[in-house]
């Protein structure tokens, strides 16, 4: 049997205000290199979950994408990131919402699910249990991109509001 | 977001999915990503799946575990049931996009926005990437 990897990197309306044309080269090479991550892994024999996993890190790395570094900022100009993984050989699952300072929140949610008893954790009390895990903490400035941060203020001017015309996301 | 789904040489599947949400979001909002079976889905008897778009919808539609049962009870064709899927979250005023894997290696990739960042590869050569139709 063979294996396959499908990755995506956020969808909306990307063209022509928002896009520059480096920016979207950018973008692709990064979806290349998160196929990599993966294909290294699924090529050799391995599982499904340490592929995605993988191939989740590298586009969370990437400030390309709305992910790990690079995400959108909230009202109050922090970076929330949120993430789930899970497993279809058991349907075994692991999810974090609100991380502030965990620099890989699939990571995260892959503790979550395999060394914890739960399925989703919230906020501060899961950037702790990351922390104990052993997983890379990080400022929250270290998510935050001059693009970002110019987008959240233009949100914010027209009121923040999430109007379609102008939501990033 | 980002989604990342797989099936592997043993015909196993898995599904992964990343988010910073949405500018300016307020109140601890928590979009569908996090949300098994709204944003990432991964069982074996039918399909792995991660979304990307409006979580709200998504929520509602119950996006990815919508997409495995549509295929584990009903029999519709991955893409089928991806299309239903995002036809469903289009009803209910969300658009977005999906992923999808099945433990054959089958994939399948939908959107309902201008445009989707995504990617393909697989052990039989195939590798794709693409932002528009």
């Amino acid at each position: 049997m063979s294996w396959t990897l499908v990755i995506h990197g956020g969808c909306g309306a990307m063209r022509p205000a928002n896009l520059s044309p480096e920016v979207e080269e950018r973008s692709r090479a990064g979806l290349d290199n998160a196929l990599d991550a993966g294909r290294a892994i699924l090529a050799e024999g391995g599982s499904a979950i340490d592929a995605v996993e993988a191939a989740a890190r590298v586009l969370e790395d990437d400030p390309c994408f709305n992910a790990g570094r690079g995400s959108v900022l909230t009202a109050d100009g922090h970076v929330e990131l949120d993430a789930a993984i899970m497993d279809g050989r058991d349907r075994n699952a692991g999810a974090v919402a609100g991380l502030r300072t965990t620099r890989s929140p699939i990571r995260a949610a892959r503790a979550a699910m395999e060394r914890s008893p739960h399925i989703l954790l919230t906020y501060d009390q899961a950037d702790v249990f990351a922390r104990e895990q052993g997983l890379e903490q990080v400022d929250n400035d270290y998510f935050i991109t001059p693009e970002r941060k110019a987008q959240l203020d233009k949100v914010l001017a027209a009121g923040g509001n999430f109007d379609a015309d102008i939501k990033y996301g | 977001t980002i989604g990342a789904v797989a099936a592997d040489s043993q015909g196993h599947v898995a599904a992964a999915t990343s988010t910073g949400g949405l500018t300016a979001k307020r109140w601890g909002r928590v979009g569908d990503s996090p949300l098994i079976g709204a944003g990432t889905y991964a069982d074996d008897r039918a399909c792995a799946v991660s979304a990307t778009g409006l979580g709200e919808a998504f929520i509602r539609a119950v996006g990815g575990h919508q997409l495995a049962m549509r295929m584990l009870l009903s029999g519709e064709s991955l893409q089928a049931a991806l299309d239903a899927v995002l036809a469903d979250v289009g009803a209910l005023g969300g658009t977005g996009g999906l992923i999808a894997v099945a433990p054959s290696g089958e994939a399948a990739w939908g959107f309902t926005t201008p445009g989707m960042y995504r990617a393909m590869a697989s052990g039989n050569g195939e590798r794709h990437v693409a932002v528009y139709d």
